[in-house]
């Protein structure tokens, strides 16, 4: 049974260039799952979440880019070409969901924009470095098994090129694209090889019942010079059955006393 | 009085937005900035258990009771800032990330916001050439009272400034800058640290984006007639 709530995808991820990879995503989440053991394998250990350029580091493949000048000796992605910079990240994970479970797999950020496969099929996420992407895989789960994931991540739209002096924003290319500026280099910061390209921001697996709480949001007001306060909540809920549910919504707040008390 | 269950009916396939009656505290404990009280955090807990089914999902969050204003004194042309009705002098750090690598580990923002209460700090600029930063920041800002002032993803130099000169017009895709804010203003808006969102750095965005943020962050209606404090 799967409990409901949230698990981490942190561990066990493998990534390799995707130059380097002559399989598509098809193939690597059903018939020709990756591995790390043949020593002419391609795929290394990865950091997720993290970036292209993290992973490379973790594996020794880089040098450290902040210590001395080795940042100099890191490929740009303006000389290597885009592809160069082009990964995909693999693994798998275990979800047996009972009967009237929904489960969501959700990228809280990455940048810039990716296919995911999961067991074959195949999900398209936008562009963008600064949004989340919640994808709703309940019925292409395996329901006893390791189920497979695979993730390209394509770098930045524009990745820019960096002028010889140096300057803030490199040649202003990176403005076009909805991502973090500062990669083409600044005047306190050496130009990012790989523009933070990756899956940069935590993985998780969701598991909801038929019923699923949406962005809640939590205003106050103060009345009497803060005598008085009241906590509005708003939320949405979405009825993913197949049918009309009845259901009990309840709040609680609860205010957290010295030494593991607490108040209700 | 901190408890409310509603019985609801929800049609098959559908999304439906719920409003709680309001909460009532007396003399609620407030969260303050660092140096001003105490950082008082409340636990907001909703569920939603389905008839016959059980738990169906589980939300919780930290919050804190407080007022944050902010306006343009017209003498200085700098911004005055009050929390909870009292004036604040800001100490400001500015900040553009953790690190180069994103390499954002939960111990890592602890200890670096940790850092800056420590140095007596109360206010955390996040510059616009870098990261909306994470929750896992905002936690940490919210446990060690740090303001937080968010800017958007525009900058002079990258937008409009440079040589030569750069697109003064922002993201090629309006659109979609405005999908990764609005999703952003979702991601972290539950949280006290939260003082002020600015446009970007140096740098006003292209119209129609600074219109679009101005209307989709204003108070709502609702709000701007329930008075005041």
């Amino acid at each position: 049974m799967v409990e409901i709530g949230k698990k981490k995808l942190d561990s066990g991820w493998i990534a390799a260039r995707s130059t380097e990879v002559d399989l598509n995503g098809v193939q690597l989440t059903t018939t020709h799952p990756p591995s790390t053991t043949d020593l002419s394998s391609p795929w290394i250990e990865a950091v997720v979440p993290g970036t292209v350029l993290g992973t490379l580091l973790k594996n020794k493949l880089v040098p450290d880019p902040f210590y001395g000048l080795n940042n100099e000796t890191i490929i740009d992605i303006a000389d290597s070409g885009r592809e160069y910079y082009t990964f995909w990240f693999f693994t798998t994970f275990q979800c047996a969901l009972l009967e009237h479970q929904h489960v969501d797999l959700n990228f809280r950020a990455l940048n810039y924009s990716a296919e995911v496969y999961v067991n074959g099929h195949i999900r398209i996420l936008p562009k963008g470095m600064f949004r989340r992407h919640s994808l709703d895989v309940t019925d292409i789960l395996h329901p006893d098994g390791q189920n497979l994931l695979a993730v390209l991540v394509n770098p930045p739209d524009h990745p820019g090129k960096i002028p010889p002096q140096g300057g803030q924003g490199g040649d202003h290319e990176i403005g076009k694209d909805v991502a973090a500026q500062y990669v083409e280099g600044w005047d306190w910061m050496t130009p990012i090889r790989d523009r933070n390209t990756g899956i940069w921001d935590e993985v998780t697996i969701f598991v909801t019942g038929p019923v699923k709480i949406v962005e809640p949001h939590l205003v106050s007001t103060f009345y009497d010079n803060y005598e008085r306060a009241y906590l509005h909540c708003t939320t949405e809920l979405e009825n993913r059955s197949a049918w009309a549910v009845d259901c009990s919504l309840n709040i609680q707040v609860t205010a957290d006393l010295e030494g593991n008390f607490c108040l209700v | 009085e901190h408890l409310h269950t509603q019985e609801l009916s929800i049609p098959p396939g559908s999304c439906i937005q719920y409003t709680f009656p309001p909460l009532f505290f007396y003399r609620p404990n407030l969260w303050w900035p660092n140096g001003m009280g105490k950082q008082s955090l409340y636990t907001v807990v909703i569920t939603v258990d389905v008839k016959d089914y059980g738990e169906s999902d589980s939300w919780s969050h930290l919050f804190g009771f407080r007022k944050i204003e902010s306006t343009i004194d017209e003498a200085t042309g700098g911004r005055l800032f009050k929390v909870n009705g009292e004036p604040i002098f800001v100490r400001g750090g500015n900040w553009i990330l953790s690190d180069g690598l994103l390499r954002l580990s939960d111990k890592r923002y602890s200890t670096d916001i940790k850092f800056h209460a420590d140095m007596n700090l109360n206010m955390i600029r996040c510059w616009g050439g870098g990261l909306a930063e994470r929750p896992e920041f905002y936690h940490y800002c919210d446990i060690y009272g740090l303001l937080v002032w968010q800017e958007f993803w525009i900058t002079g130099d990258v937008d409009g400034r440079g040589d030569p000169i750069s697109n003064p017009n922002g993201p090629l895709d309006h659109d979609l800058f405005l999908v990764c804010a609005m999703d952003t203003i979702k991601l972290l808006r539950n949280h006290p640290s939260l003082a002020l969102w600015v446009g970007g750095n140096e740098q006003i965005p292209p119209d129609d984006i600074n219109i679009a943020l101005k209307n989709n962050l204003k108070l709502h209606p609702y709000f701007e007639s329930m008075g005041g404090v």
